[in-house]
């Protein structure tokens, strides 16, 4: 095999009783936009890297899933995204959390295993190394979706928990 | 969460995982997907792993260092590593999903929830895209 590459949506109480036919191809589609991704540059020689990067920044781009826009919403009913990367060659890592403008916050994880000397940056630092590097911000609406929105309304008006309201990870 | 995990053909992989985390989290809560070892992992010794589940447990358990850990240090082939530590997660009482690549190109998925959405590709032509455990 001379390149090979695997990618998930999230876990949990998928069935196919919970699925319409037209939101089970909704999600096969968009799972394969993302594959085609890294599949695109693997086919022409790019590293492993470059190619889990393009994967998860489309499937940030994708509001079926919980990352990116579409991500679901904190309790304040905002967005706090988080991501990483690491790179086996040399195992160097980037991580980042909380944050709440950066539009693909695996582009900001990749900076900062490029091109600072730490691993894990939070919240408004984080934002800070990101407007230094060029990283892409939004305006906070980018994330919102009104499923996730109405999600939390329903836990916080029924005393829910996350997994009444969304059984799918992470 | 999505995630990705490639080798390439130069026999490098990587990982990388993004999330939202849980609806409705408070006082700053992070799960595992930025925690490395625990929602991702990689290196071209053994593998390269990103997780989605329960981040709690998954930090606990380490599940992405675990995973490769066992691969370099015991052998066990990717499959075996990642359905090794995901039972011993679930036994904890964790759930969700991991995606691994080892450097000779196995691509394997281990889930101990009902489905989990997932693909799957390789140079040899296979292109997999699945969501339900009997996918």
């Amino acid at each position: 095999v001379r390149w090979s590459i695997a990618i998930h949506g999230g876990a949990g109480t998928i069935t196919r009783e919970a699925m319409t036919p037209e939101k089970e191809a909704e999600y096969r589609a968009a799972l394969d936009r993302g594959l085609a991704a890294g599949i695109a540059v693997l086919e022409n020689g790019g590293s492993s890297l470059d190619a889990v990067t393009a994967v998860v920044v489309t499937m940030e781009d994708d509001p079926h899933f919980n990352a990116g826009r579409g991500a679901v919403f904190t309790w304040d009913g905002t967005n706090s995204l988080d991501a990483a990367i690491m790179d086996g060659r040399t195992r160097k890592a980037g991580a980042v959390a909380g944050l709440t403008r950066i539009k693909n916050p695996v582009k900001l994880a990749r900076a900062v295993m490029e091109k600072g000397p730490h691993v894990f940056l939070t919240g408004e630092g984080a934002e800070q190394f990101a407007k230094l590097h060029g990283i892409e911000e939004v305006d906070p609406s980018w994330f919102y979706t009104q499923e996730r929105w109405d999600q939390l309304q329903k836990l916080k008006a029924e005393n829910l928990t996350h997994r009444d309201v969304d059984y799918k990870y992470g | 969460t999505v995630g990705a995990v490639a080798v390439d053909s130069e026999g490098h992989v990587a990982a990388a995982t993004s999330t939202g985390g849980l609806t409705g989290k408070r006082w700053g809560r992070v799960g595992d997907t930025p925690v490395i070892g625990a929602g991702t992992y990689a290196d071209d010794r053994a593998c390269a792993v990103s997780a989605t589940g329960t981040g709690e447990f998954f930090i606990r358990e380490g599940v992405a260092h675990e995973i490769c850990a066992r691969i370099r240090f015991t052998g066990e082939s990717p499959q075996t590593a990642a359905d090794a530590v995901m039972l011993e997660t679930g036994e904890m009482g964790g759930d969700g999903g991991v995606i691994v690549v080892s450097p000779d190109g196995q691509a394997v998925f281990s889930f101990n929830t009902p489905g989990m959405y997932r693909g799957r590709a390789t140079s040899e032509g296979l292109r997999q895209i699945a969501i339900y455990r009997d996918d």
